[in-house]
């Protein structure tokens, strides 16, 4: 899979949306 | 005797010489076999690798003895509910669990053998109306039910005396969750898949539920088996119960998908499709271990995969004492249980 398909890939993915979640 | 009296190929580049019967388990009892499985059972300083049976009112554990034979443990016996399922503890010892309903699941119990106490028992875990059950690490146990428009996703943690009194709930996505999976490489994910063909991901630790992805519209009825991260990316091994064999590979049986979590894009790896001749819609039922996935087919054939390679690899058409009904893969080495509706279990080893 390329970046290009899948948008900018981020290896800390977990912990960002985690903090970005509702509580 | 039987693995003998099979046909040595079965189609080109297919042949049953990667699946030897290794022992048999028959049951005297005549009940109808539901489900099988494996649970470590450790007795007197002795920790084995047992098999579970279970047929609608009652669950057996069998320990292995000498010469690849089986010895009945024990019998658990159950109240007028059915068994439906078994529902296998990872990494646990002497602890089961098992979904008793009847068209869907209405009661999870715990069943266990306590070495202190030298004794089996049963106690009740949870009942309601049940759509999803997985046995997690650490001896939990995650579900999600329903009541009314209401969604409950549930994690217990499971002592030798039932459920602890204090469960987590994770925050439940709108969408009924049919089927869960632990994330390997990431200790606190949990994903689930949903009526709506969605990917969902939570948080054990804080319930949060942090993403929802479409699987695709092109793939109906996805069931998640297994998921792990790695390189930023979230791979998912779905199967499709409801596959039809298909030239253009639009309607494969299991496929590994890779999930962008951070923008919800996916993009399919490899597809494992139906192994040639077996035409029309078919009903999968089965279980993926590792890179390994196996199914009951609706002939009665077990079909066995390699999810990396996207290929069928081995088949086990129907022996001389009929179709088979269930198959599982034991957790130690690449072991195969399979099952037939006469409470028969064969063990081969692929």
């Amino acid at each position: 899979c390329s970046e290009s398909d899948l948008g900018p890939i981020s290896f800390n993915w977990f912990d960002e949306l985690s903090a970005e979640a509702p509580p | 005797d039987v693995a003998e009296q099979l046909p040595p190929v079965l189609h080109d580049g297919l042949t049953e010489e990667s699946l030897q019967l290794v022992s048999e388990l028959k049951d005297s009892s005549g009940s109808c076999a539901v489900d099988v499985s494996t649970m470590w059972w450790e007795a007197a300083g002795c920790r084995e690798l047992c098999v579970v049976t279970a047929c609608e009112s009652s669950v057996s554990l069998w320990k292995p003895l000498a010469s690849d034979r089986w010895g009945k443990v024990h019998t658990w016996q159950l109240g007028q509910i059915p068994v439906i399922q078994i529902v296998p503890l990872p990494d646990t010892c002497n602890l089961v669990c098992i979904a008793l309903g009847e068209l869907e699941i209405g009661e999870i119990r715990l069943l266990l053998y306590s070495s202190e106490s030298d004794s089996f028992k049963q106690s009740l875990v949870k009942t309601g109306t049940i759509k999803a059950v997985l046995g997690l690490k650490d001896r939990r146990l995650v579900s999600s039910s329903r009541s009314g428009q209401e969604q409950q996703v549930e994690i217990v943690s499971l002592l030798e005396t039932g459920r602890s009194k204090d469960g987590q709930t994770l925050m439940p996505p709108e969408e009924t969750v049919l089927a869960f999976a632990e994330v390997e490489g990431m200790r606190d994910a949990l994903v689930g898949t949903t009526a709506l063909n969605s990917i969902v991901i939570w948080n054990l630790k804080t319930g949060q539920l942090l993403k929802k992805m479409h699987v695709g519209y092109s793939y109906p009825a996805s069931i998640c088996h297994r998921a792990y991260s790695d390189s930023g990316l979230l791979f998912v091994v779905l199967s499709h119960p409801h596959a039809k064999e298909s030239e253009s590979c639009g309607n494969p049986a299991f496929r590994v998908v890779a999930f962008n979590p951070k923008t919800a894009r996916s993009r399919g790896v490899v597809s494992s499709s139906l192994p040639p001749g077996h035409t029309g819609r078919q009903y999968l039922e089965g279980d993926v271990k590792d890179t390994l996935a196996a199914a009951v087919l609706t002939s009665g054939t077990i079909a066995v995969w390699d999810l990396l390679l996207g290929q069928c690899t081995a088949l086990l058409p129907p022996g001389l004492a009929g179709s088979w009904a269930l198959t599982r893969w034991a957790p130690t080495s690449a072991c195969l249980l399979a099952g037939q509706q006469d409470g028969t279990v064969c063990l081969y080893r692929y």
